[in-house]
């Protein structure tokens, strides 16, 4: 059964892209079959796997607004299957706001290569526009990167409202399967306050792992390649496959 | 003569928030009349003030959709006056986009209180959409804060194309007024590497002081002021002023 999860936080440099690339690499390490889709025009994501985003035949902007089936966006490389995004996906929110099943494009495009995966990552732009509505509808769940810092903090009530708008709109089984703390420099008052305020609002919805500051997760995209392939005995290699480990666990007790 | 600002860059968390409060403190230090504008959804920079967002009468929606005249959407502050922003402003992309004259909203509105003041700034969402495009049309010049790290750089092209775009069908005037380093950790050689290449590619646009990463900047917003209010003798207070004094100069020689 596959599992379709989104990275979606619409504060900007919470490490989504970051997360959506080295789980995914850990999740393919564990013997997974793993799709990642980059669904914000920044391509990021894309970026990170070394993928020239400059000269790209077709992206996801055509899977959502000329229904190019997704499979001709896929590209394969060592750690994940990937389907690309360019600079023209900034086009798509004014191009399908006037679709009707403008909500629906992502899910009915993953829909039929979902036998093809094990787990569906979902790399969304900070914002809560239609893309990342798109990532929400076509999600079972919804992993939340988060900076143990005051102003991330805050943008978690507008996450959580948005959510619960889609599960009444489009699609009910859509939760919170986890949030995740990156970032993290626990030498500071702040972070740790930040920390405490997490834990008292969204307790065991918190991940058990914290993803540490290091200059390394920096360092990989630059390689074009995950920080398990980077640095592969390195603590930020260590701490994303605890990471997968925990994700895979909660499934089971979801 | 008023000077108007806007701090953009579709990469999220390069402190373009927390550049637009710190460098409005600053300029009114040194005698100047500030009004900076929240154009986030997020409404960041109004909860930094300490405003409550959640009981806000009114936002800079209404300013945009419903013509209301600015003045009566601004707070005032101990520090400078602000354009407050609430969540609704996330319903403003779609309201704004069938509008005739959509991309000079904030322009139309700004109109009327240029003379009240010697600066504006305005605070950008992360991205380059129908918000940060009526920013764009607003605005003299850009201040485009920027991480020294690979993923933050690679944005820089798409935020080029799109001022050139707008300079052909709206604001022929607007320019990069500078380029800021933020959260600068000077002991990385990737820090090191990155700023290399932003100084060949931007040359004398990119701002002589650097923002150091610090925690004080990350605490004001809780007490809902400046850095120069709750740290008045750091470096981070003493590194925004240099900037506003370089911002006051680069006028000169522009
Ligand atoms: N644990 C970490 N330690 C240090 N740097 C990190 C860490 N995780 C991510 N980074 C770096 O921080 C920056 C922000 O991360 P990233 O781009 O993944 O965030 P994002 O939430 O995807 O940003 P956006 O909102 O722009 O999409 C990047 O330069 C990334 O390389
Ligand atoms: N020089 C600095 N040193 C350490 N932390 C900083 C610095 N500047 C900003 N921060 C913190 O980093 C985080 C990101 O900054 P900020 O929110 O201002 O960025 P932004 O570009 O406005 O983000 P967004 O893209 O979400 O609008 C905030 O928690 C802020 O307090
Ligand atoms: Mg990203
Ligand atoms: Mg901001």
């Amino acid at each position: 059964e596959c599992r379709v999860i989104c990275l979606s936080n619409q504060k900007g440099g919470v490490a989504k892209t970051t997360t959506t690339m080295n789980l995914g690499a850990a999740l393919t390490e564990l013997g997974n079959r793993v799709l990642v889709v980059d669904l914000d025009p920044q391509s990021n994501l894309t970026m990170s796997f070394g993928i020239d985003v400059e000269n790209l035949p077709k992206s996801i902007f055509d899977v959502l607004v000329h229904r190019l089936a997704i499979e001709h966006n896929i590209h394969k490389t060592p750690e994940c299957d990937i389907a690309v995004a360019s600079i023209d996906l900034a086009g798509a929110e004014l191009a399908l706001s006037s679709m009707i099943g403008r909500e629906r494009m992502l899910e009915k495009a993953l829909a039929p290569v979902k036998k093809d995966y094990d787990y569906i990552l979902i790399d969304t732009p900070p914002s809560l526009g239609l893309l990342t509505v798109n990532a929400f509808t076509a999600s079972d769940e919804v992993i939340v990167p988060v900076q143990a810092e005051y102003l991330s903090l805050r943008g978690l009530v507008q996450l959580d409202n948005t959510l619960q708008v889609i599960r009444e709109h489009l699609n009910p089984k859509v939760r919170i399967g986890g949030v995740l703390i990156t970032m993290y420099d626990g030498r500071t008052i702040h972070s740790r306050e930040a920390t405490e305020l997490l834990l008292q609002n969204y307790g065991d919805r918190v991940m058990k792992v914290r993803i540490k500051k290091t200059i390394r997760l920096a360092e990989a995209p630059v390689q074009g390649s995950s920080v398990l392939t980077y640095e592969s005995n390195g603590t930020a290699a260590a701490q994303y496959r605890e990471l997968a480990q925990e994700v895979v666990a909660r499934v089971e007790q979801a």
